[in-house]
């Protein structure tokens, strides 16, 4: 018999159970207990569904639900695994699994050339990273000539594309991230590591004896 | 020449892609 306390608890709707999702992800129990409640801080910011919508993971991003980014719309899109347009309890906690210190290096370098791959062909193509440059200038209020950005690229794509076909392939992406491992700082976020520390507030809620 | 980074070492630096925003309170 579980505690009164517990079986007041309402999950959000498609919560999966978290011994479910730390058997998928390099995530404890405890951990996915804990980004449940960080999961619930998001899907109730601004439409309370327990869904995160494109408007709160902007607001949980850039502290502005309105601020219209091309890398965050990518990453909501790969977060999105069912694609209708939410973020879901499972798909958050799956994503952020490769962001983990623990998980492997290909499986990082993998979703890094999804997040690039705009248009999902399967290459890195040229204008997309063309794209992807120009936004980040935008993003900083920067501005370089088209001459310079196309210098920029050029010079990224003699060094990434070594067949020349005009196109990043994933085994071509993955021995330029080896020659340039900075490149993959992005994909580790060292807070995972600590989560139950960050969210506290979960060991007042747990469901789980541990 | 910095004008010259490898564009994705420059996209990388995108605050859209620092997720370690979500977890801060």
């Amino acid at each position: 018999m579980g505690c009164w306390f517990s079986k007041q608890l309402e999950h959000t709707p498609g919560y999966e159970e978290p011994a479910v999702l730390a058997a998928e992800t390099a995530f404890t129990v405890g951990e996915v207990e804990a980004l449940y409640e960080l999961f619930k801080k998001i899907s109730y910011s601004i439409i309370k569904d327990g869904l995160i919508h494109k408007e709160e993971f902007q607001l949980a991003l850039f502290k502005n639900s309105k601020k219209h980014n091309l890398f965050a719309d990518r990453v909501f899109d790969l977060f999105d695994i069912k694609r209708n347009g939410v973020i879901e309890f499972g798909e958050f906690v799956r994503s952020l699994s490769v962001f983990h210190p623990n998980t492997s290096q290909d499986e990082k370098i993998a979703f890094a050339f999804r997040l690039y791959d705009l248009r999902s062909t399967g290459f890195i193509e040229r204008e997309e990273l063309k794209e992807l440059v120009l936004a980040l200038l935008h993003e900083s209020d920067l501005y370089l000539s088209d001459d310079i950005v196309d210098m920029i690229v050029d010079q990224t794509y003699k060094l990434a594309d070594t067949n020349s076909d005009g196109k990043i392939d994933p085994i071509e992406w993955k021995e330029f991230v080896k020659k340039n491992p900075s490149l993959l700082k992005i994909m580790t976020l060292p807070y995972l590591m600590d989560i139950t520390t960050a969210f506290p507030s979960f060991i007042m809620n747990s469901e789980v004896d541990e | 020449r910095p004008a010259l980074m490898n564009a994705f070492e420059l996209i990388s630096t995108s605050q859209g892609l620092n997720l370690g925003t979500l977890f801060e309170k």
